[in-house]
């Protein structure tokens, strides 16, 4: 599903250059879950954004479904990150304009899903999340923990066959972070392909293969005993 | 140091009251070093607010210092939040506009600390911290846990009496937090008050106290062993 080899991310600011990815070779089956672990500034949220098509690398191959990534423009990369990669940001990302239910629509208007199929599954999602009772707030009128289940609620809703999920538990307690692991255990259960990165063992424990990055590489791929 | 009796705080969005603090009564001793645990969405950012006058009750007394802070008005609050208050944001409230150093800097601008003291102070609290090399990064140049301990780093630059940190470990792996824990304990043992929200046990373990929030009322009081 994902291949990649020699990857190198490097960002400029002003005269100096940091190398946030200094070579990372990964391979990802489809169906595998996946967790990323690491020290903070170690490149995880890089690496994902360079898996989830956000950003390019600087250099190295990445191919992901068979289909080498550097080919593609920035349309046809969106139409990827669109339909077939769901992702739930380290920041959250939503819409500060718009309410939760309007946030977590949102893909589905995208995706062109019809007008009552959407809202009705947008309004399941929050609900799944625990998050029914906050339909009509604006992300500034919810807790950092809500704004974080919106945005898993978002990621979800188009069903997508890749999730990455960048710290999805970081401000949730640990009860309300199970609750959110269900959820994606459901969801890789049918299929899916899942990366989350975790500073939480708890969460990481969940995976079958824990690659471990230090410094822009990969340090370890660990293999725990199948969950 | 701290008394609160009967804190109310009521948000309105839209038609809808909700009750985020529904009758907090609160002490916190001089030199106290306590942790706030509690489901996401339970009122701990909340009461943090209300603790470190950035907002204020709907109803209910609250004493700081010996002083009831209903009677200051707008600009008394905010000199003791400048002086007396270091607070450490779930969302981190970095300024984008400006690097790391500056936003650092800040505090101690507003304190009228002289130049080359106050460069000087906001470059040994980033070292603390682990970010010298990336001083003249932006926000958003930032990995989320580097941003992360910008935020810290700029809440403790002015030494102050109270600090009140919401989340401080969110981002950061357990090794990089237990740093910035220990930066935090060495701020106490000098005699500071302190108040840790988390959602991570091995951080409540460092306080001799832990506050359990449920649904915006205190569930229990759970003093630990003296660490
Ligand atoms: N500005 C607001 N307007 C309306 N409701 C709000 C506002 N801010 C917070 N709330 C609501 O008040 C409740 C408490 O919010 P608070 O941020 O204190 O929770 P929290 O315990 O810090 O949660 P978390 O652990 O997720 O950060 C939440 O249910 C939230 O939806
Ligand atoms: N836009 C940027 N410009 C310059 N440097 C950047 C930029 N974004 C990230 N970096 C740097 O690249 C390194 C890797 O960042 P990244 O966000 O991938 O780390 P991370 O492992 O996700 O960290 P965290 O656990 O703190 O979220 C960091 O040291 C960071 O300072
Ligand atoms: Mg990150
Ligand atoms: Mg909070």
């Amino acid at each position: 599903m994902i291949t990649m080899q020699s990857i190198v991310k490097e960002y400029r600011t002003g005269e100096v250059v940091v190398q946030a990815l200094r070579g990372v070779d990964l391979e990802v089956e489809r169906g595998e879950l996946l967790a990323i672990m690491g020290p903070s500034g170690s490149g995880k949220s890089t690496l994902m954004n360079v898996i989830g098509c956000l950003d390019r690398p600087t250099s190295g191959q990445y191919v992901l479904g068979g289909v080498d990534v550097s080919t593609l423009d920035d349309n046809e990369l969106a139409a990827i990150r669109n339909r077939k990669i769901g992702f739930v940001f380290q920041t959250f990302n939503l819409l500060s304009r718009t309410d939760c239910f309007h946030n977590v629509e949102l893909p589905l208007i995208y995706g062109g899903v019809a007008r009552k199929v959407r809202q009705e599954r947008a309004r399941e999602m929050l609900d799944k999340v625990g998050l029914s009772h906050r339909m009509r707030h604006h992300p500034n009128e919810l807790s950092g923990g809500e704004r974080q289940r919106v945005a898993i609620a978002r990621a979800l809703v188009n069903e997508p066959q890749i999730i990455l999920a960048d710290e999805p538990t970081g401000n949730l307690d640990s009860k309300t972070g199970e609750e959110i692991l269900r959820i994606f255990r459901a969801l890789h259960a049918e299929g899916r392909t899942m990366i989350l990165v975790t500073h939480e063992r708890y969460v990481a424990e969940h995976a079958a293969r824990i690659v471990h990055l230090l410094d822009g590489t990969i340090a370890e791929d660990e293999r725990t005993s199948q969950r």
